[in-house]
């Protein structure tokens, strides 16, 4: 439905960030959660070519157009959902890994997943002290309509709790956790059914790794001026 | 022949063996030694997977998840690390024409691991949750035939599992990034190996002199989802060592029916 092409310069030996101009699509079909509504997938290419070279590289990935809400209810304290401004009741299913010996086929991830939404669910989480989970996951979570739950990898009988009681200050290189949620995060986030990023199970990270967390995940400036005016919100 | 631009998944023809098993270093091994097939100490490995994987598939030691088989394997706490610390090797084609670029990334390895490609050594850190891009442009092979040696260590603190379980064993796990089931917990057994391995794919990825980085797609919504704008960034990056005049393009279709795409 959209076609966009940009001539720039890129300077020998550098590596530099790119935003297109925004694409513009006028009621466009909406990805839903399974059960209230289709899985509408689009294919988004991005290709470059060289002058004097031709084709240098290309990616493409399948996006939905969606808007996804929650808060903590001050009544219940209960997390509450909205999709394309619905409510949304949530029906959960826990999720660590679709194998112990990391065997993790598409073919294994499509039928766990069908599974799911057979059931009705129309959320999985991936409970800390599993996986951040694989695109393919993602892929048919996309796919079938199930809402993704991802926490990063922090359990409280690991990082806190036990007998005896464990390290609470969590992994010990700080550093490197943030490296891997960083490029975790650079790895999913294209997927319409990731839903919520959670930093642990049962219990928040270390402070200085919650606050980093909190703070890259924030909404982005530009999109926080655009909601105060109310013309719109952020997917 | 030049390869073609884009990606090829390895996920076939790897060996794995015990690294004390090996009696050649990776140097060797990605030269004038490589192994020449399946035979002792040499297996045919699951990549990707993890180390217990590739012995359960080798039928070294029994199905963990049947019975009491996890019982019959090692725990990493009584062998040490060196037990599941493993060579996996293959080979691949890959022949450049001129300015084309090859990078050989690593989506996922637990813990951390020694890279050797035609005799030449690169260290990936560690992190489980990390992936690793290595540009490999320069020591690819003229005649494009390619060995690839990857040396696959455990994580840091595997911990030992105390005699009456428990959530996440003895906790030394929380110490590394990596996941933290493995020590067992009320719902499984512990995993004997740590998830050790090469546990996500491996690709490698032939591109020009430009390579688009990690796309970043965001929609905002308006006039109740009537008006949305779709905002794309990537970074970009120019290997070459001439300022690449680029003509970037973005294309948003959907699919009617099999192949057919509205435009």
């Amino acid at each position: 439905e959209q076609l966009q092409t940009q001539n720039i310069s890129v300077p020998a030996k550098s590596r530099l960030q790119y935003t297109f101009p925004e694409l513009f699509f006028y009621k466009p079909d909406l990805w839903w959660p399974n059960g209230m509504g289709k899985q509408s997938l689009y294919n988004v290419s991005i290709n470059i070519d060289v002058k004097g070279f031709g084709e240098s590289d290309s990616w493409s990935q399948y996006f939905g157009f969606r808007k996804i809400e929650s808060h903590i209810d001050d009544a219940t304290g209960g997390r509450l959902f909205k999709v394309n401004g619905e409510p949304i009741f949530i029906r959960g299913g826990n999720w660590i890994l679709s194998d112990g010996l990391l065997r993790l086929s598409k073919k294994r991830y499509s039928t766990d997943i069908k599974f799911h939404a057979d059931m009705n669910f129309n959320m999985i989480r991936c409970w800390g002290g599993g996986l951040a989970e694989r695109p393919e996951f993602y892929h048919y979570c996309d796919y079938y309509g199930l809402l993704v739950w991802q926490e990063f990898w922090i359990t409280g009988d690991c990082d806190g709790r036990g007998i005896p009681v464990s390290n609470p200050n969590g992994p010990l290189d700080h550093d490197l956790f943030l490296f891997c949620a960083r490029d975790t995060v650079k790895l999913l986030r294209n997927h319409p059914s990731l839903a919520l990023w959670v930093g642990g199970n049962e219990q928040t990270p270390p402070k200085d790794i919650n606050d980093a967390l909190k703070n890259d995940l924030k909404l982005h400036p530009y999109f926080e001026h655009v909601n105060e005016k109310g013309k719109g919100g952020l997917s | 022949m030049a390869t073609v631009q884009g990606k090829t998944t390895l996920d076939s023809g790897w060996f794995a063996a015990r690294f004390n098993e090996v009696h050649f270093n990776g140097t060797q091994l990605t030269t004038t030694n490589p192994p020449s097939g399946p035979i002792l100490p040499w297996m045919e490995a699951l990549v990707p997977g993890t180390v217990l994987g590739t012995l359960v598939k080798n039928k070294v030691v029994p199905d963990p998840f049947y019975g009491l088989g996890n019982e019959a394997i090692l725990d990493i706490a009584d062998s040490g690390r060196d037990y599941y610390t493993f060579w996996f090797f293959t080979t691949f084609h890959c022949k450049l024409s001129k300015n084309q670029h090859c990078d050989l990334n690593f989506r996922g390895i637990n813990y951390s691991a020694d890279v050797y490609l035609n005799g030449h050594k690169i260290v990936l850190p560690k992190g489980m949750f990390r992936r690793h891009s290595l540009d490999v442009t320069n020591i690819l092979h003229p005649d494009g035939n390619n060995l690839l040696a990857v040396l696959v260590h455990p994580p840091d603190h595997p911990g030992s599992i105390p005699p009456e379980g428990g959530q996440g064993g003895d906790h030394e796990i929380g110490k590394d990034v990596a996941t933290q089931y493995v020590q067992g917990w009320d719902w499984i057994a512990p995993i004997r190996d740590r998830n050790t391995g090469i546990w996500d794919e491996v690709s490698i990825v032939i591109t020009g002199p430009v390579k688009i980085i990690d796309p970043h797609l965001v929609s905002s919504f308006f006039d109740n989802y009537k008006r949305i704008y779709l905002h794309a960034t990537t970074e970009l990056e120019n290997r070459s060592s001439w300022t690449a005049e680029c003509s970037l393009s973005i294309h948003v279709t959907t699919e009617l029916e099999g192949s057919i795409h509205l435009v």
